[in-house]
């Protein structure tokens, strides 16, 4: 699964996610990327939200959309909505991890497993790539 | 006014002993995916386009698993899901279970952008593209020595997906 989040210099939020979904699956299994809401997430105002894992606990738990609503109705900051939720993926089992950015522009991103591929860069100067947790 | 992009490649069991040799090439694809959609915001365009820009790098890169080099289903075939949302309208565009699509995500942008619905799903799905101009390939190009031999030893293993516990995820 590969994703995407931005925040664009006239404030605008957008999200975007891909993948081929798990080896061998079968029966036409889903997971959680194409599900907007779960896997992806834009939201101006809020934040735009991609994950990557085991899909069917990100869907479950509607990921992007529990991250926007507890920044919305509760004012909770992005880095803490990302905690909380992820927290709520993994109480059900699951793994993984989100991207995510805010509407001021805050990169985060988060992950249950021993790595994630992530990268990110913002015009303040700031330019990651990294693979593994530490 | 200030710019982010933030971009993943997946998460799992990604250790520097799994990743090995091709660590380099990660992050060069990476950094790629990166350039394409900060060289976009940076000029004052959207964020709906740079997203889009930096998921066709990692779609056409086989070390992704999304585009070429998506993991295979049980029966050897590429079925690609994706979506993109625009944060500024909610619109929404989403694709499930596409084989023929080149860039899933430009399919799932002509979704939000060229017909009422968020989701289309399966061959439906693929002839939408083919009725839009979305470019389509033969499935046959998604799937990389790499994951053909994955499916293999998983089959002859007598699993399916979830008994590899998100292994080749």
């Amino acid at each position: 699964t590969v994703g995407a989040v931005a925040l664009d210099t006239a404030g605008h939020l957008a999200a975007a996610t891909s993948t081929g979904g798990v080896t061998g699956k079968r029966w036409g299994r889903i997971g959680d990327s194409p599900l907007i809401g779960a896997g992806t997430w834009a939201q101006d105002g809020a934040c735009a939200v991609s994950c990557t894992g085991a899909g069917e606990f990100f869907v479950r738990v509607g990921v992007g959309h529990a991250i926007a609503a507890r920044i919305r109705h509760l004012g909770e900051p992005l880095e803490g909505a990302v905690a909380a939720v992820l927290g709520e993926v993994t109480a059900l089992g699951g793994t993984g991890g989100i991207i995510a950015v805010g509407a001021d522009g805050t990169p985060q991103w988060r992950f249950s497993t021993p790595g994630m591929h992530r990268a990110r860069a913002t015009s303040d100067g700031l330019c990651e790539v990294e693979l593994f947790a530490e | 006014m200030t710019w982010t992009l933030v971009i993943h490649g997946g998460a799992g069991r990604i250790t520097p002993k799994v990743v090995g040799g091709k660590e380099q090439a990660i992050r060069e694809a990476l950094a790629r995916a990166l350039d394409a959609g900060t060289a976009i915001l940076a000029n004052g365009g959207a964020a709906i386009d740079a997203v889009q820009a930096a998921i066709e790098v990692l779609e056409d890169d086989p070390h992704f698993n999304a585009g070429r080099g998506a993991a295979l289903s049980y029966d050897g075939v590429a079925e690609l899901d994706a979506a993109i949302m625009d944060g500024a309208t909610r619109d929404a565009g989403a694709v499930a279970g596409t084989t023929r699509a080149r860039h899933p995500i430009a399919l799932a942008r002509a979704v939000m952008e060229r017909s009422p619905h968020v989701m289309l799903a399966g061959e439906g799905a693929d002839a939408f593209a083919e009725a839009n101009g979305v470019e389509t390939i033969d499935n046959g190009w998604f799937a990389t020595p790499e994951r053909i031999s994955q499916l293999a030893e998983l089959r002859a293993a007598g699993g399916d997906a979830f008994d590899v516990d998100m292994k080749y995820g």
